[in-house]
């Protein structure tokens, strides 16, 4: 799988959305 | 000669000598089989992977004796309602747990040994109209409880006598989760499928419990289950099985399929598919009924009464049991530790298979 498919790819997407996240 | 007729046919021939049969125990109390899985059990300082049977009144714990041989240690006689499923709880030991109900789930039990009063007991977890429970890692529990207003999803950290020691409610999605399974390797992160065939990704540890996203699998493969999570270079990377596969012949029939997301924009990609095998010439199409995954491999109960193996990762059957001389699989179950398959009958016989 390629960003060219599923977009910007993060190593710290758990950490990422995380924080985004309304607690 | 009617078995052999309904047992389907793999491109490469029969691949039964990738499953070798270790052993077979059978509940002669002739009550009818739901369940079976494996649990950790110690006594007298031995620890040992024990076989979990389940009938509707009752649930067995038998362990290991000569080689080739299991012996019942005790039965649990549980009340009024019919034991529904065995939920097995990863690397917790001495500890089984049970769901109960009519159609639906309505309680879920933990069943153990008390060394103090010498007596086998069972308690309850939790109770109400629950959809979806699993065992994770760490004696911890999750549920999805429907009420008529609002759904309920909930996690529960168990003590070593089976009672909870803390609770934590998890942000619910808009729809019912079906199913859930925890990120391997990322303690607080865990997902859930729901019935309008989406991905929901939690942050769950004691102190939150935030849905942190929610990404459709798509509709061409209706009612997908989530077996197994697993991040890998910034993608999730979720096991699905789709217990209506033979409604979806003509997206290839898939049983399993690896489907990889980006979490960071919610867009996904089928990875890998994993086939019902062609049913032989003139037969009905064969139909998935249960199945259940372990590491790479998944397994599946047929609508032939046949039991089918795949290798997830390659997308190929690789071994297929048909019925026995003496009836039909009806359950499939990998045993805990990479032991191998349990592949059961309702009438109570369960066969070990090394895989």
């Amino acid at each position: 799988c390629s960003e060219s498919d599923l977009g910007p790819i993060s190593l710290n997407w758990f950490e990422e959305l995380s924080t985004e996240a309304p607690p | 000669d009617e078995a052999e007729q309904l047992t389907p046919v793999l491109p490469d021939g029969l691949k039964e000598e990738n499953l070798q049969l270790v052993s077979e125990l059978k509940d002669s109390s002739g009550s009818c089989a739901v369940d079976v899985s494996t649990v950790w059990w110690e006594a007298a300082g031995c620890k040992e992977l024990c076989v979990v049977t389940a009938s509707e009144s009752s649930v067995s714990l038998w362990e290991p004796l000569a080689p080739s041989h299991w012996g019942k240690v005790c039965t649990w006689h549980l009340g009024e309602i019919p034991v529904i499923q065995i939920v097995p709880l990863p690397d917790t030991c001495n500890l089984v747990c049970v769901a109960l109900g009519e159609l639906e789930i309505g309680e879920i039990r933990t069943l153990l040994y008390s060394s103090e009063t010498d007596l086998f007991k069972h308690s309850l977890v939790k109770s109400g109209n629950i959809k979806a429970v699993v065992g994770l890692k760490d004696q911890r529990l999750v549920s999805s409880i429907r009420t008529l207003q609002e759904q309920q999803v909930e996690m529960v950290w168990l003590s070593g006598t089976g009672r909870s020691k803390d609770r934590q409610t998890l942000m619910p999605p808009e729809e019912t989760v079906t199913a859930f399974a925890e990120v391997e390797g990322m303690r607080e992160a865990l997902v859930g499928t729901t019935a309008a065939n989406s991905v929901v990704v939690w942050s769950v540890n004691l102190k939150t419990g935030q849905l942190l996203r929610k990404m459709h699998v798509g509709y061409s493969y209706p009612a997908s289950i989530c077996h197994r999570a697993y991040s890998d270079s910034g993608l999730l990377f979720v096991v699905l099985s789709h217990p209506h596969a033979k409604e979806s012949e003509s997206c290839g029939n898939p049983a399993f399929r690896v489907v990889a997301f980006n979490p960071r924009t919610g867009r996904s990609r089928g990875v890998m598919f994993s086939s019902l095998p062609p049913s032989p010439a003139g037969r009905q199409v064969l139909g998935y009924l249960e199945g259940d995954v372990w590491d790479t491999a998944g397994a599946a109960v047929l609508s032939s009464g046949a039991v089918a193996v795949w290798d997830l990762l390659r997308g190929g059957c690789t071994a297929v049991l048909p019925p026995g001389p003496a009836g039909c699989w009806a359950l499939a179950r990998w045993a805990m530790a990479g032991a191998g398959l349990l592949a059961g009958q309702r009438d109570g016989t369960v066969h070990l298979y090394r895989y």
